[in-house]
């Protein structure tokens, strides 16, 4: 996965994503395509949850999925999850579960009560950093005020490091593919570097959903395992989401 | 340009949006899901129109896991624990995915399996 939020010249904030699943979920030669990968992209819906006819939020999920990974609150906030790998992982969680210990909460059930139930950036941001989970992710946050976009690097149980724009310091975006920011990317799967040199090429003053696309659809940001590409704007509550192809030649991961 | 090895890096790319070409593979539709509907109602018109392309991708892990364990052992696990379980899952969750597997015909295992995908991938 690579989730963006970045904010333009005007103070206009951006939140794209590339959602890649399906790794190691069975290769299909032929095609040099992976099968789970393939599978998921006719399940990719746009959702727009409703409460008294009211939009309450939007999304972009897979069909008979209930939890979510990519969603905003217009006018509010934007959020998307990526994963986080950990030998403190999700099995655990689940052993735990299944042991009896349930305090801990599944990870796109949270996302999915955040965007259901909290009302502002400050509150999501506090729900995402304290509630107990079941495997360790990465929150990626967009808000509607400038300076309002953060990466929140969780554990199971504790937040490890919230990344945060800052203008000041000429952070005008943030930018998370699977490892933590402060560490080097995997070498064999470095999607960070190419990202933040089309993001610097870019220049925040050219940054809109148009150019953000431009870098989701750059490879090895867009690889074998891009099921859908989805931008959103916060400012205008709006969220358009596509379904990718990455042509070869092109990294499996 | 791009470099034909691996990770086949290639320049910035410009002008594809509106998406386009041979990275776009479509467009995606657009749903409402009713909060005000009990849960286990709220996704039946995702699930009628959806059924086929989920049972497909359902049937794709269960090839995978019969790759594995070809006495077909890892699917009966699956179908006979998981619902074990459901009632463990907090609302609204556990009665929209109820609610899924009976849409959709696919059984209930299943259907908790992909919903808690994430945590059982870390496996």
């Amino acid at each position: 996965c690579t989730s963006v939020v970045a904010e333009d010249a005007k103070g206009n904030l951006f939140h794209g994503r590339n959602l890649d699943f399906g790794l190691f979920l069975g290769w299909d030669a032929k095609n040099k395509s992976w099968t789970v990968s393939e599978k998921l992209k006719p399940l990719v819906v746009n959702l727009d949850f409703k409460r008294n006819n009211q939009t309450v939020f939007k999304s972009t999920s897979f069909a008979g999925y209930v939890g979510m990974l990519t969603g905003i609150k217009p006018y509010l906030f934007s959020l998307t999850m990526n994963e986080r790998f950990s030998l403190d992982g999700g099995y655990i969680g689940i052993l735990e579960w299944i042991l009896g210990k349930r305090d801990g909460m599944w990870m796109s059930f949270l996302t999915r009560s955040v965007l259901e139930n909290a009302t502002s950036y400050e509150e999501a941001k506090f729900h995402l950093a304290q509630t107990k989970l079941l495997a360790p992710a990465y929150f990626i946050l967009g808000g509607n005020q400038t300076g309002q976009g953060c990466i929140i690097t969780r554990s199971r149980v504790f937040t490890i490091d919230t990344f945060e724009i800052d203008l000041k310091l000429g952070r005008w975006y943030v930018l998370e593919t699977n490892y933590d920011h402060w560490k080097e990317p995997l070498f064999l799967d470095d999607r960070r570097t190419p990202a933040m040199k089309c993001m610097n090429l870019t220049k925040q003053t050219n940054i809109s959903l148009q150019t953000l696309y431009d870098v989701l659809s750059t490879k090895p940001i867009l690889n074998k395992l891009t099921t859908y590409t989805t931008l959103m704007q916060v400012s205008k509550g709006t969220l358009e989401s596509y379904i990718r192809d990455c042509p070869n030649p092109c990294m499996p991961w | 340009w791009a470099q034909f090895i691996p990770p086949y890096t290639e320049d910035c790319r410009t002008d594809m949006y509106p998406p386009k070409g041979p990275t776009f593979k479509g467009a995606v539709s657009w749903y409402t899901v009713d909060l005000d509907l009990p849960p286990s109602k709220r996704w039946t018109s995702v699930i009628t129109d959806k059924k086929k392309d989920l049972d497909n991708m359902i049937q794709a892990i269960r090839d995978l896991a019969n790759a594995f364990v070809p006495s077909g052992r890892l699917v009966e696990l699956v179908d006979i624990t998981l619902p074990l379980m459901v009632n463990t899952l907090p609302n609204p969750f556990k009665d929209e995915i109820k609610g899924i597997a009976a849409d959709s015909g696919i059984h209930l295992g299943e259907i908790i399996l992909f919903n808690i995908f994430y945590e059982v991938f870390t496996v």
